[in-house]
């Protein structure tokens, strides 16, 4: 791994694997959902539902966008909307056997995007920094 | 600059320009600056003062992390907190002229980087979004 350019590599050599990556439960109520992506200090995470399968993405954005009112935001609603009101479905996906020039093709307009296996199943997520870390390794040697 | 490749071209020649950048001011209340992230729909902006001078950058992260109280997240405060409060100062530079091989190394833990110039006037943002289109068209010719 120590000396493969970008191009020899594949998406599961770069990704940070499920077991690493803050997510949400589909069923889970946007207050909490919200604590999670505060306390993390992530902006969006992948939504899982209970058998650990991808089902989506969720951003502080689609929460604060949700309560957002005429005059002010509505906190007190966020107890009452479940994170599968609002979360983003339509999301790139990949696989880990996947090349890393077909993750540098996706990450163009995505910060992260998922991995998931034949069945659905939630495997990690590539990341920007995982793929400029590699960029610059190229360069450099 | 069809042609040059990133190792040729500077951090002006990619970034985006400051009339482009969504931005706030530091005597803006965390309300208004709340507003402005959800309703462009970016993490994080520059902070400008009066003069357009580059004074760091605020993201939603900080301002709910302000307000998360023990119970719940204290929206009422937003319009007493500023934004210069709790805006971050410790934050990367760049300059017009840097080359976009620093910009590349600078953006790896940054999903974005300020560029001012020597007086400190803010002339726009280099975005991961634009090293990695200039990386895919490097590996693609
Ligand atoms: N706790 C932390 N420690 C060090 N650096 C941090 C950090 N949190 C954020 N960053 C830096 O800020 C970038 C943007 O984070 P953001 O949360 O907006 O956007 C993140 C987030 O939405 C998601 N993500 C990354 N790691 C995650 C994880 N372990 N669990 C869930 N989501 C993750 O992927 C996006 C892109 O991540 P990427 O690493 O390229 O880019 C990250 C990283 O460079
Ligand atoms: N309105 C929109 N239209 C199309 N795509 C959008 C979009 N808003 C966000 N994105 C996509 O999501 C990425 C992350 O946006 P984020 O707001 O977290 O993070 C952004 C934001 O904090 C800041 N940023 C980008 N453009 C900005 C602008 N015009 N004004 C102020 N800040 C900007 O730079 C970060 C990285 O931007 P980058 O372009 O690399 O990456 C963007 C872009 O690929």
């Amino acid at each position: 791994l120590q000396d493969k350019q970008l191009t020899d590599l594949s998406v599961g050599d770069v990704m940070i694997s499920s077991e690493k990556v803050a997510h949400v439960q589909v069923n889970n109520p946007l207050e909490h959902a919200l604590l999670v992506l505060v306390k993390s200090g992530y902006s969006a995470v992948p939504v899982l539902d209970a058998s650990y399968k991808l089902i989506g993405t969720i951003a502080k954005t689609n929460i604060l966008n949700q309560i957002l009112g005429l005059e002010r935001f509505e906190f007190e609603r966020l107890s009452d909307i479940l994170v599968k009101d609002v979360l983003n479905e339509e999301i790139p996906c990949l696989s880990k056997e996947d090349s890393l020039l077909k993750g540098l093709n996706t990450v163009i307009n995505h910060p992260f995007v998922c991995v998931a296996d034949s069945d659905g199943y939630f495997d990690g997520i590539l990341t920007r920094r995982a793929i400029l870390k590699q960029v610059k390794k190229d360069i450099y040697t």
